[in-house]
């Protein structure tokens, strides 16, 4: 079993062989590319051994090759469709972000309960549909990930609808843990634990 | 050294104790916060062990007494002010969420460079003050951590600017690793993160 944490890094390391692979680099050694990651090249080394053996003795890694190899290990060689759940602040500038289409998510459906909202065009041109149609948005525009943007009281309902139409990945906004059956995939995005977190360290330094 | 792994979870155990409280429960054992909490009893039990005693044999945990402990651990019996950089679509999502004062964060000062932003004023009564002016906002508004929602490629030099300005703490938003001397303590928020280790979990269903 591969740790989450390895995980994170594989992505972070096909980030940053894509940037050093439009810059034209051909080659990059183990200790420039974990440098450039923040962590330490036996990191590096362990992460990537757990898939194989990628690297070329006294010359380091063919970048085009090695980002080729993460990003099919992550399953990002094809776009991933996205689902929004709450089109309020933190939604609206999710669905804004241009980023996205260029690391492989594409959002295809938005979804709201406020009538004020439902039926309006977005800038990508997205409609937002209401929330009593999900069922049959998603037949016409199958998504497999949800992104979860509601208030935090009815995150878990609107999970719960979300896996009915068929939905088994989720990234998580609101702040509740939520209870899914066990083929469904739920990631948490949490930004007041970060928060904590800095005003730990910040309290505790020497 | 207490892992950050540990501290994330005190803030979870922390929002959970704060809402079991308001609920009017008084005691509560290792097992429902634990279970409430997404974790197993033994990791709770383990977490604390870290900074103390604090349950009663046979009894559990006093709710209010457990909840004001791990809030001095995490240093959030004061209020945190935090300062903007980039108020653009994610920065004024974050400057119009509500739930961060109940929390004990604050934001007192906003910066941005684009001429059409600065010296508007935002709903929370808040000014848009010029990235120039950093110095002087600061000695006014003095505030602990620095919140990043500039364009990555921006994102080094406006925390440098932050940094001399006396401000110790980061929540960086950009996609990019922040160089910073050893005493300035930086947290990352990826969603691009979370989103390719959910490709990798669905792609990787047996
Ligand atoms: N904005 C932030 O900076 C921020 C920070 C941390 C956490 N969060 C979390 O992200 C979530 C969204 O925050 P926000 O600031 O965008 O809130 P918001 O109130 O601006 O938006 C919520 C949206 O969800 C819609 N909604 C309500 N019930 C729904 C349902 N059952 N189904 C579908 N849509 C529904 C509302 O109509 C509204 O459009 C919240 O859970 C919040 O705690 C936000
Ligand atoms: N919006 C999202 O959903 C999302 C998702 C993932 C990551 N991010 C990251 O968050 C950051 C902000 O994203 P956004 O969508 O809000 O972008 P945006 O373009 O809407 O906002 C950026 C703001 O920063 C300001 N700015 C530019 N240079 C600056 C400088 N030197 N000092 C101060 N302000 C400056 C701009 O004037 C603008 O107001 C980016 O780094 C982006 O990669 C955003």
């Amino acid at each position: 079993k591969i740790p989450p944490a390895t995980i994170y890094r594989l992505s972070r390391y096909s980030r940053k062989l894509s940037l050093l692979s439009k810059e034209g680099l051909e080659v990059v050694s183990s200790e420039k590319l974990a440098a450039e990651c923040g962590v330490n090249s036996a990191q590096l080394r362990k992460d990537l051994a757990y898939f194989g053996e990628f690297g070329v003795r006294g010359v380091g890694y063919y970048t085009g090759h090695l980002l080729q190899h993460i990003k099919n290990i992550l399953g990002l060689e094809k776009e991933w469709r996205l689902g929004l759940f709450g089109v309020g602040n933190l939604g609206q500038a999710l669905l804004h972000y241009p980023n996205f289409i260029n690391q492989g998510y594409r959002f295809v459906a938005a979804f709201d309960v406020d009538p004020g909202k439902i039926g309006q065009t977005l800038g990508s041109g997205l409609d937002i549909s209401d929330m009593k149609d999900i069922a049959e948005v998603v037949s016409r525009e199958p998504f497999g990930i949800g992104v979860i943007t509601t208030p935090a009281g009815w995150a878990q309902q609107v999970v719960e609808l979300a896996i009915e139409a068929g939905v088994k990945g989720i990234l998580n906004f609101a702040p509740v843990i939520l209870r899914v059956p066990g083929d469904v995939v739920v990631e948490y995005v949490d930004f007041t634990l970060r928060l904590d977190s800095l005003s730990y360290y910040l309290s505790n330094r020497s």
